[in-house]
């Protein structure tokens, strides 16, 4: 682990007088590898390790502790600080219905989540709507129509449109019509480089006006989340993040990437393929991940 | 990338830069790098072009080694067993529907196997996939036990006397241990159809996964044996270099390219095109 290489690093250190660009150096190569190993991006690990040197500087080296318990110390505190120290709840509107749209690359999780939001959302007092928007996968509808039945949570599709955005459109006058208070979109996978694609997404922000739209990213993505997320966010504005399938051994270095890289809030994590796998996004769990 | 010019250190960062951006990793990068340095010395490189090739020739030969597997002697089973894995939502089903349609231009007899039932909606994907890709399919009701769909579509294949089989399966990660005892059982269960079945245990790999593919590869292969990997998703921005880290560690090669959501976004694995794609 990180925390066992420092201590080995900087056993030097010691009761030695503050902590010094100099006598830091060490300390950092290895936090730097760690990051990197930890999939965090290139770029993003180059200008965290230098918000680290500047908070370490200048400390004094405790007799209380290790050097390297120290540096460990601050590398954790800047990488939970970073990813949102607390969570931040999801935005509700005081007007409903509230639209949440989840959008992401192929296969990140979208239609689960969406599922294990509506569920989430029911245990606190919520009704839900489910909108199976995703007309391209061969049964992506059926899936979403067989979890939602699962669930005993409505879901709204129409099966004989092949456009997305009048199925979202439509999706909201069905939610007012049977008093649903929170519409949730499952859109279609697709890459952040689609110019089509991702207008798409574009027109349907436009009509519903979604309080939530929320990046689906896979907690093994590795240096391309930046990409992915940079684009996402750029070209349709994203107001949060969940992590998926963090049930698994990836240690999750996509969160502070994309975090850092959109500003926007990692909200939910996706733990597991059943549908009560879901859970507010702590930043402490996964900052003490990437720190192996 | 920096290719002009001369060999400085800051061409050394540039290409470690490239190589970590690209999903190398760090140890495979260190490895790589180190060695450019003392080709730099013993060919005595003067400009960064050069420098590029050479690394290039290096990643190539890297990636063209043949596998360890009994590679012919496999292929002309019949049928032809391919079991594919890997973890969820990687784009197995889908490659799947690739593979069956490739093997139909080349006029073959394929059995695809619904084993995946376990996620909603999973027999129907699949289903509307053979049907597209002219494969028959053997599947059982949701819930059903994975080996018995497996099995059964052997049978069918070896009754219909049919080319190829390709089974797919639930996706899921590699830490879950029971999970793994279930595709361990639906190798052993094919092997009492046929013992050399199944002949390719190919493991699906998304092109965006960074360095958890070298615990998936190591756990799979543990588990089961990977005779090959199917990197999908090359169509994004994401390089694959972690299918290099794969290759020093263990051997394993890449077979085939996902490039794209249709059944003709398929392409045999080429070395040269791959290696050229990670210095774009
Ligand atoms: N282990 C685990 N699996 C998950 C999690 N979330 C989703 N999955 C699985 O990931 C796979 C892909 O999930 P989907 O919901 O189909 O993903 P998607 O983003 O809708 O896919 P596309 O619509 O094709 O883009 C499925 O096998 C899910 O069961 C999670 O948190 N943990
Ligand atoms: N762009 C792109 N998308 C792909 C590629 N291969 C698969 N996909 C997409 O990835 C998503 C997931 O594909 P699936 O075939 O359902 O993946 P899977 O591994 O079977 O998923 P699970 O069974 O849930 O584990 C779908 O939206 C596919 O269309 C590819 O090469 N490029
Ligand atoms: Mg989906
Ligand atoms: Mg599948």
């Amino acid at each position: 682990s990180l925390s066992e290489k420092l201590q080995k690093t900087l056993r030097n250190l010691r009761g030695l007088g503050k902590l010094s660009e100099k006598n830091m150096k060490d300390g950092l190569r290895d936090v730097r590898m760690a990051l990197l190993e930890a999939d965090v991006n290139y770029k993003v690990v180059k200008d965290f390790i230098g918000h680290v040197q500047d908070k370490a500087l200048g400390r004094e080296v405790l007799e209380s502790i290790t050097p390297g318990q120290q540096l460990v110390k601050v590398v954790y505190d800047e990488l939970v600080r970073m990813m949102g120290k607390e969570a931040e709840p999801l935005r509700l509107s005081s007007e409903p219905p509230t639209v949440i749209m989840l959008i992401g690359l192929q296969g990140s999780g979208k239609t689960t989540t969406a599922a294990k939001l509506a569920r989430s959302l029911r245990t606190r007092g919520h009704q839900p709507l489910l909108v199976a928007a995703d007309v391209y996968r061969p049964a992506a509808v059926q899936q979403l129509i067989v979890l939602s039945e699962q669930l005993g949570i409505p879901a709204y599709s129409d099966e004989n449109s092949n456009d997305p955005v009048g199925i979202c459109r439509d999706s909201v006058q069905h939610a007012r019509r049977s008093n649903r208070d929170v519409l949730i979109l499952d859109t279609a996978g697709r890459l952040h480089i689609n110019d089509e694609l991702i207008e798409e997404l574009r027109r349907i922000r436009e009509i519903l006006h979604p309080h939530e739209v929320l990046l689906v990213a896979d907690a093994m993505t590795g240096q391309d989340a930046v990409n992915v997320a940079e684009q996402f966010h750029s070209r349709v504005g994203i107001t949060g993040v969940i992590l998926t399938k963090l049930d698994g051994d990836a240690r999750g270095g996509a969160a502070l990437s994309i975090k850092s890289v959109t500003g926007q809030p990692i909200k939910f994590a996706g733990i597991g393929e059943k549908l009560d796998a879901f859970e507010v996004f702590h930043p402490d769990r996964v900052a003490s991940r990437i720190l192996g | 990338v920096l290719r002009k010019g001369a060999i400085d250190e800051d061409v050394f960062e540039e290409l470690e830069a490239t190589l970590i951006q690209a999903d190398m990793g760090v140890k495979t990068t260190h490895q790589l790098v180190e060695k450019m340095r003392e080709r730099v010395k013993s060919d005595r490189l003067t400009d960064a072009e050069q420098l590029y090739t050479v690394l290039e020739e290096e990643l190539v030969a890297l990636m063209s080694q043949p596998s360890t597997d009994a590679h012919s002697a496999v292929q002309s089973a019949s049928p032809h067993v391919a079991l594919v894995i890997g973890v969820n939502g990687v784009g197995k089903t889908t490659t799947i529907a690739k593979l069956a349609h490739m093997h139909r231009l080349d006029g073959k007899k394929v059995v695809v196997a619904a084993a995946d039932t376990f996620r909603a909606a999973a027999i129907e994907q699949l289903e509307i996939w053979a049907q597209r890709a002219g494969a028959d399919i053997v599947k059982h009701k949701s819930g059903a036990d994975p080996a018995a769909v497996a099995y059964d579509a052997l049978a069918a294949a070896i009754a219909r006397k049919c080319d190829q089989v390709i089974i797919d399966t639930a996706g899921r990660l590699h830490t879950k241990t029971n999970l793994m005892e279930e595709l361990k059982k639906i190798k052993r269960v094919l092997g009492k159809l046929d013992p050399s079945a199944p002949h390719e245990v190919l493991m699906v790999l998304d092109a965006t996964t960074g360095q958890n593919a070298l615990s998936q590869a190591r756990l799979f292969t543990e588990a089961l044996g990977v005779t090959g990997i199917i990197l999908t998703k090359l169509d994004g921005t994401a390089k694959g270099g972690i299918v290099v880290a794969i290759h020093q560690e263990f051997g394993i090669p890449v077979k085939f390219i996902g490039v794209g959501e249709s059944l003709d976004d398929l392409k045999p694995f080429a070395p040269t095109e791959f290696v050229k794609a990670l210095f774009e």
